[in-house]
């Protein structure tokens, strides 16, 4: 089961490493960017991990939503990993509005392995076509909180979002989305 | 099946992004370090990717044989993915010695996705311990070779290096098998 497999590996080669240094990495960013930043909340001290449900991940997420503004990057963190020396492992800061108009920062990316679920269902010597990647996301989603919920490394450190495709019709669906978890943690 | 999994992402998530980049780097590096670099043969100007059957992956290459030793690493490839605006795709150049004296330089690395299998099967949640491991190694390479001889953007791009476990007893096996597929190329 493939995603199996991609939930275990973005968790023992990713996660597992970046999660317990982001605080370290959001103070210290916070510091530099003291003068211009907007409020960084209790909920903002976590990676928002986002998981579509029917894969589409985007490259640039203010594409998808225009209250969404790249805002800028996290300091890098450079770990020699299987002979890369200094591989380089970074998360991008978004600045995202509320209908309200008021304005919070938080680190959010998309769950990268979806990306190879997305690309598989498409390569026909891959095995699996769109009809399973719906089965698979939701398989890779349960394995991925299950493994966290027994991190005692990532605690507190992540939080998962399930996007479901009626996603389509609201311009804002996603910084609603957002904003609506980020808010939850305060 | 996990390996089947790994192999995908690792070509569709990595290599079919570096590949087609690497000549280009190791020109303009070339171009750079003209003076003091020791030869680049035709043979080292594919990435070099070292898949161990024991799935022991080294974090540092040189800590394997007192022959190799880190260079310098390519220029950084930024790419915009799933969120991560830049993400950093690097890799490292090693100095290979051989038994007669002479040096090359070459672009090497573990397949990083063994690193997941190795961690895995030691992890009693994950479903696989270490006599499947193999198995999962040799059909992650069996997988990645079959990609691979079919993507055109990869084409003479790469050579996959297979090591055995008999590697223990000789401190210099690494650097000769290296210069073994580098000659094998010229
Ligand atoms: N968002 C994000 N930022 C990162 O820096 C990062 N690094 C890894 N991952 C995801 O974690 C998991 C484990 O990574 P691993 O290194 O074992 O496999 C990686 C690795 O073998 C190879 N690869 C990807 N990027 C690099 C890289 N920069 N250097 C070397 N190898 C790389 O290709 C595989 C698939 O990569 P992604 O498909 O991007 O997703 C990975 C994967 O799902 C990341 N995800």
């Amino acid at each position: 089961n493939v995603a199996h497999g991609l939930a275990w590996s973005f968790y023992l080669g990713y996660l597992r490493l970046v999660l317990p240094r982001l605080e370290d990495s959001i103070t210290s960013f916070h510091a530099d960017h003291k003068a211009s930043s907007p409020r960084w909340g209790r909920g903002s001290r976590k990676l928002l991990i986002l998981i579509p449900l029917d894969s589409k991940v985007s490259h640039k997420i203010e594409d998808e939503d225009d209250n969404i503004h790249f805002y800028d990057n996290l300091p890098n963190n450079e770990i020699d990993r299987a002979g890369v020396r200094g591989r380089v492992y970074k998360h991008s800061v978004y600045r995202v509005r509320g209908e309200h108009g008021k304005a919070h920062l938080c680190v959010v990316e998309y769950a990268t392995p979806l990306l190879t679920l997305y690309n598989m269902s498409h390569e026909s010597s891959a095995g699996f076509g769109e009809p399973e990647r719906r089965q698979q996301v939701l398989l890779f989603y349960r394995t991925l909180r299950d493994i966290l919920e027994n991190s005692l490394q990532c605690r507190n450190r992540y939080k998962l979002i399930l996007l479901n495709d009626e996603r389509e019709d609201d311009p804002h669906f996603l910084s609603k989305v957002i904003l609506r978890h980020l808010l939850q943690q305060e």
